[in-house]
């Protein structure tokens, strides 16, 4: 279930829509201090259902909602689309029929929030579902964020046995 | 599960006993669980031995060796459960020339299999994509995508 | 004491206002108070805006503008209370070829007045240093200093 | 009151007496990961007084003994020599008739310490004093240990108090 494309509208600084289409393999995202390189993982991140404003860097879950810039106005919506190609089949049962899976998330500043799986209207607890039956959680190995990987080491014994969990 | 929980510990236990020696070219390492009743409870603990060292605690490793440590237990779990892609944000803001090199290999490997997303300053890393998204501010505060570049 | 805690921060911050802006080639930033009945209690807040960002959250800056902004403090701290002494192990491991540039223009203009030892693996940082001390391991698990050499 | 020389005999990996002669101006320390750059960094944090071994990523104080390699056994004792350049004069008034002030520590195995000011026996206490009268300390800005430099932006307001006490 590698993701072919990811749209990003509003979200931190990626105010314009942005889309990147992935391809198998490897992707190297590069770009100088500050462009939004980092933003990228968060926006995959919260499309997966993360929680945690923390997590993302922010105070609240509206930080992440583009603020503005010199030049422009901050927006009310933040949205991200993630598509996944399921040639694989290891989408969870009621997803075998489709080779593509979509899963999308809007934040707007009202602090009203939208899920969708293909385009249905679902909750958050559906997105968080979906992701636990691929066997891919934001807790595990999937995502290594920036300055974290020395973490895993340095860790408490009882803080490493997520790594474990979410493989098992 | 108590039981799924000890085999996939078993499992990942086994490839880093084997991954740590490939990415150090040499010395070993090994998991342990941690005193517990439960063996849901205990913790995990890392032994680490780099090529020609004794055996300390893993917190006396060099940054750059605890960054080889992680990624050799990273790609332990990834082989016990292969995830369909991986994204990295400067993981190997840490290591030196060979070390990337070393790391860059094994990503290699495991992209036959896994999508990679790898976020890097790191020239050599840079190399190793199949595709280059680059990310620009050319307008300050707006983040765009101006460049992919296929090798 | 009350008297010169407020003295010197006033004094770090006015440094760091000017800092600031000139590690990031424009842009502001500020120190602030918090809230305390006893200006001995109180902590300091950080506000950083990277030039044509608006202002937010110190931690949603990105690594690399975290370690400038860091950077721009210590000097300003320096400025008030020089050290003759600095030891940076890695502090550029973040930064783009742009910024180590910037970050090693402002340890040179400081090197007049203060000794610096900076540990690098940046070939670019390792090109201000006045001497090079190289350590090795030929022996394994045993540090030696193998060469010295003068720029 | 820069750093004229280092000298360190059985701390961490450097078993063999290693001497360091520092200049003015910028000293780069280079070398492989692993190799003992961050270790001469935590000999001058150890000489002038450290008292967590943690600060220093060690359990135990003993940890920064040698423990042995492949062919060498561990040794029982590790000593750190810092000479310094009085010439700007910042020393405390005591030392003001030395052009050169020596602060040396020593710890061996059995437990037993050794603290030595110009080659005079003395207490950690005055070690730490001396350099608290200088004005140099190892919790303030002097030393940046690696990838902790982010931390004075992602510290907690309180945490940041000691950069301004310290210079204070
Ligand atoms: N809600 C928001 N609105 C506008 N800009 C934002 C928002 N949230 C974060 N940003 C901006 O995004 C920038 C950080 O982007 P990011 O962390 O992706 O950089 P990066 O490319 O990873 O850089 P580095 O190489 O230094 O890690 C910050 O300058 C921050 O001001
Ligand atoms: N008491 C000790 N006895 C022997 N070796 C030790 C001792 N304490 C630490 N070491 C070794 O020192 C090495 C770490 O050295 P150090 O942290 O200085 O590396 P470094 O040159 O800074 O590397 P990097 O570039 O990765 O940061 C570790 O491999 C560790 O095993
Ligand atoms: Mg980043
Ligand atoms: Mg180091």
């Amino acid at each position: 279930m590698r993701i072919k494309s990811l749209q990003i509208t509003g979200f931190k600084s990626f105010v314009d829509k942005t889309a990147f289409s992935f391809d198998t393999g490897i992707s190297g995202v590069v770009g100088p201090n500050g462009c939004g390189k980092s933003n990228v993982v968060d926006a995959i991140r919260w499309a997966m259902g993360e929680q945690s404003p923390r997590r993302l860097r922010g105070k609240g879950m509206d930080d992440v909602i583009f603020a503005g810039s010199d030049a422009r106005a901050p927006v009310g919506l933040a949205e991200v689309m993630l598509t996944f190609d399921n040639a694989d089949g290891i989408a969870p049962p009621e997803f075998a029929a489709y080779s593509e899976i979509q899963v999308a998330r809007r934040l707007y500043r009202t602090g009203e929030s939208e899920y969708l799986l293909n385009k249905t209207p679902c909750r958050l607890r559906d997105i968080l579902d979906f992701f636990r039956d691929t066997g891919i959680g934001t807790k595990g190995y999937t995502i290594v964020e920036q300055g974290r990987i020395a973490e895993i080491v340095s860790a408490k014994a009882e803080e490493r046995r997520t790594l474990i969990e979410e493989a098992a | 599960s108590r039981k799924r929980f000890r085999e996939t510990f078993d499992q990942v236990n086994e490839r880093f006993q084997k991954n740590f020696p490939r990415l150090f070219r040499g010395g070993k390492a090994a998991l342990s669980l941690t005193e517990s009743e439960d063996v849901l409870e205990a913790g995990i603990e890392i032994m680490a031995q780099p090529p020609g060292k004794r055996l300390q605690s893993v917190n006396l490793l060099s940054g750059g060796e605890k960054t080889m440590t992680a990624i050799a237990l990273l790609v332990s779990v990834f082989q016990v459960r292969p995830s369909p892609f991986f994204l990295l944000d400067e993981v190997d803001a840490a290591l030196d020339d060979a070390n990337v090199g070393r790391f860059n290999e094994i990503v290699k490997e495991m992209s036959a299999d896994s999508q990679f997303l790898l976020i890097t300053h790191n020239k050599r890393t840079i190399e190793i994509a199949d595709v280059l998204y680059g990310v620009t501010m050319e307008e300050r505060g707006v983040s765009k995508l101006v460049a992919v570049e296929l090798h």
